[in-house]
């Protein structure tokens, strides 16, 4: 474990009461290395470094804990900091309806989630409606109808002769007029950051739709790419939290730290499983611990 | 010209940050760069550029031997199994390989195993239609197994060349759903013994280090023969498959570029390393 290594490393200058540089230094290599192996962006894990550097130095060895626990919890600290100390919500309209839509990487959870989130807010007792718009994946549009009925949300598919996401939205707002639906929740096609034609149709609908929440979905298991990718939807679309999913599985999750670290933007949810009801809240310590192994 | 550049530990921290970059992971970029520091300080006037020695080690690691499709004569029906975690793109692979084996004059069956997800089967068969290839495929929920099985008794009867058999979606620490890809491998395996069959892990370009752990689970879970790399068309590089090559000795048979039918490229290990390495 991290804690034994950096332990090793104290353990070969001992009777000291403060963190001396040459062992910063070793600590530092170690913590390079779990990092990038906990998929932190390589970028974002030299500036993590460079900036605990210099309050580790000369840090007092906390009461009852080794030199290697004193460095540990000063950079669990720091990595829950980075995470954010409080735990983010979604931001409701002052007038209904909200309007959420779900944006990403092909593959990443975005229908899936969608479902979730109306399950959750179905929970609370609000008014959802689904809006399928995917029109590229095959058997997108039915996906979302079976979970819609899954979680007992009706979902609003394309009529005969629609062709593109943003020749539905007229009939999506009178739908959300007529149904009184206090949150909509509007899937997306995956689509890459750098395919122009497809993030020009997702900026078409954010203008057409303005969503109080533009969500990026993301899978935990992304490597280096996920914070550059996050930037270019943040950059062409505007991105007002980020939901992370698949975090039932044992990827590390470092992509969410380098989120967190360049874009600041905040974690909304997490996904913790397969079914509907498997969305959870964004708790910043147990996350931390998990990317710092 | 790399090969006139000082060597300086700058040097050698640059080109393995670069290859951190793309997904390497530290501790094969490490080893890679000690590799080439050891191959420049044998050479007295090394005449290749350093990046150059990386890019072909990386592509040395992947083995060549063709695949059970390819080999003469062909045995009917080939078998291929698509195992991977959620999201990667299984079933659209499926479908390229598909759209793959009809452009060469086989005939094809696909195999809608996934009885598990929401419109995973309605997801294969509009795959089907629109290849005009026929889909085995039992009622939602039915055992993945016997769809299996299905699917080969229906070559078998129907003396197809290929047979595709789609899986769920799952995480590799999820005990359950490893044991029941065993099942199903053990099944086909034991009621047709003799007919030649791969299992294929379908991966995401844009994963990182979880992959090590993917290959972990699913190669204790069944005897996987490939990989597919799909999602290359992003602005990942896919750099993780070059542990698992190294660790595992498995080739990668095909590359993932896009949504299409056509977007199917059988791999090539030069190209793959120098667009990682460049
Ligand atoms: N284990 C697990 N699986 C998940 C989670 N979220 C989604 N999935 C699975 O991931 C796969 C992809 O989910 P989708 O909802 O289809 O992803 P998507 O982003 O809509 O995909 P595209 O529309 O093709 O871009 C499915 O098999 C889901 O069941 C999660 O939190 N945990
Ligand atoms: N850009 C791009 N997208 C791809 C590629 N391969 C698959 N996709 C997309 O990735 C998404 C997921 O593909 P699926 O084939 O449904 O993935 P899967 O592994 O079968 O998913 P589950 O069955 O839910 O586990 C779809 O939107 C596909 O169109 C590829 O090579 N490039
Ligand atoms: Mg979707
Ligand atoms: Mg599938």
């Amino acid at each position: 474990s991290l804690t034994e290594r950096f332990d090793r490393i104290f353990r070969k200058i001992t009777g000291r009461g403060l963190v001396g540089e040459a062992q910063v230094d070793e600590t530092l290599r170690e913590m390079r290395v779990a990092l990038l192996e906990a998929d932190v962006n390589i970028d974002v894990v030299k500036t993590f470094v460079a900036n605990i550097r210099g309050r580790l130095i000369g840090a007092e060895i906390g009461v009852g804990l080794t030199g290697g626990q004193t460095v540990l919890k000063e950079v669990f600290q720091e990595v829950v900091h980075i995470l954010g100390d409080q735990r983010a919500s979604l931001q409701l309209s002052p007038k209904p309806p909200t309007l959420i839509m779900m944006m990403g990487l092909q593959g990443s959870g975005k229908t899936t989630t969608a479902a979730k989130l109306a399950f959750h807010f179905r929970q609370a007792n609000r008014r959802v409606l689904l809006v399928a718009s995917d029109f590229v994946r095959l058997a997108a549009i039915e996906q979302l109808e079976v979970l819609g009925n899954q979680v007992g949300v009706p979902v609003l598919t394309p009529k005969e002769g629609v062709q593109r996401p943003q020749d539905m939205y007229q009939d999506v707002r009178r739908r959300w007029i007529e149904g009184m639906h206090e949150i909509v929740i509007i899937d997306t096609s995956g689509r890459l950051a750098i395919d122009q034609e497809m993030m020009e149709e997702l900026k078409n609908l954010r203008d057409l739709y303005k969503p109080k929440e533009a969500l990026l979905v993301l899978d935990a298991m992304t490597g280096q790419e996920a914070v550059n990718v996050a930037s270019e939807f943040d950059r062409q679309i505007g991105v007002d939290g980020v939901i992370f999913t698949k975090l039932d599985g044992d990827a590390r999750g470092g992509a969410i730290l380098s989120i967190r670290s360049v874009l600041g933007k905040p974690i909304k949810f997490v996904g913790t499983g397969e079914k509907i009801d498997r969305l959870e809240p964004f708790y910043p310590d147990r996350i931390a611990s998990r990317i710092i192994g | 010209n790399l090969l006139k550049k000082p060597r300086s530990p700058a040097f050698y921290e640059e080109i393995e940050e670069l290859l951190i970059a793309t997904d390497v992971g530290p501790a094969q970029a490490s080893l890679l760069v000690r590799e080439l520091k050891t191959w420049e300080e044998q050479q007295n006037d090394p005449k290749k550029d350093p990046l150059v020695f990386i890019e072909e080690r990386i592509a040395s690691f992947f083995p060549l031997d063709p695949p059970l499709w390819e080999e003469k004569p062909h045995i009917s029906p080939v078998t291929v199994l698509f195992v991977g975690v959620n999201g990667v793109g299984k079933t659209t692979t499926v479908g390229k390989m598909a759209h793959y084996f009809k452009a060469r004059g086989k005939s094809v069956v696909l195999g809608a195993a996934d009885t598990f997800r929401a419109a995973a089967v309605q997801q294969l068969i509009l795959w089907g239609e629109r290849l005009d290839v026929p889909v085995i495929r039992q009622k939602e929920g039915a055992d993945p197994g016997a769809v299996a099985f299905d699917t080969v008794k229906a070559a078998l009867a129907r003396k197809i060349d290929v047979a595709l058999i789609d899986t769920a979606g799952r995480l590799q620490t999820k005990h359950n759903l490893m044991a029941e890809l065993h099942k199903i491998h053990g099944l086909v395996k034991r009621e047709l013994p003799d007919i030649p069959f791969e299992t294929l892990i379908v991966l995401d370009s844009t994963l990182g280090q979880n992959a090590m752990s993917q290959l972990e689970h699913f190669q204790k879970a069944l005897p996987l023969t490939g990989m597919i790399l799909t999602k290359l068309d992003g602005t990942s590089r896919g750099g993780i498959a070059v542990s698992l090559a190294r660790k595992y000795r498995l080739p990668v048979r095909f590359v993932g570029v896009g949504e299409g039918n056509d977007d199917l490229l059988p791999f090539d290990p030069v190209l793959y390393a120098r667009a990682l390495v460049r």
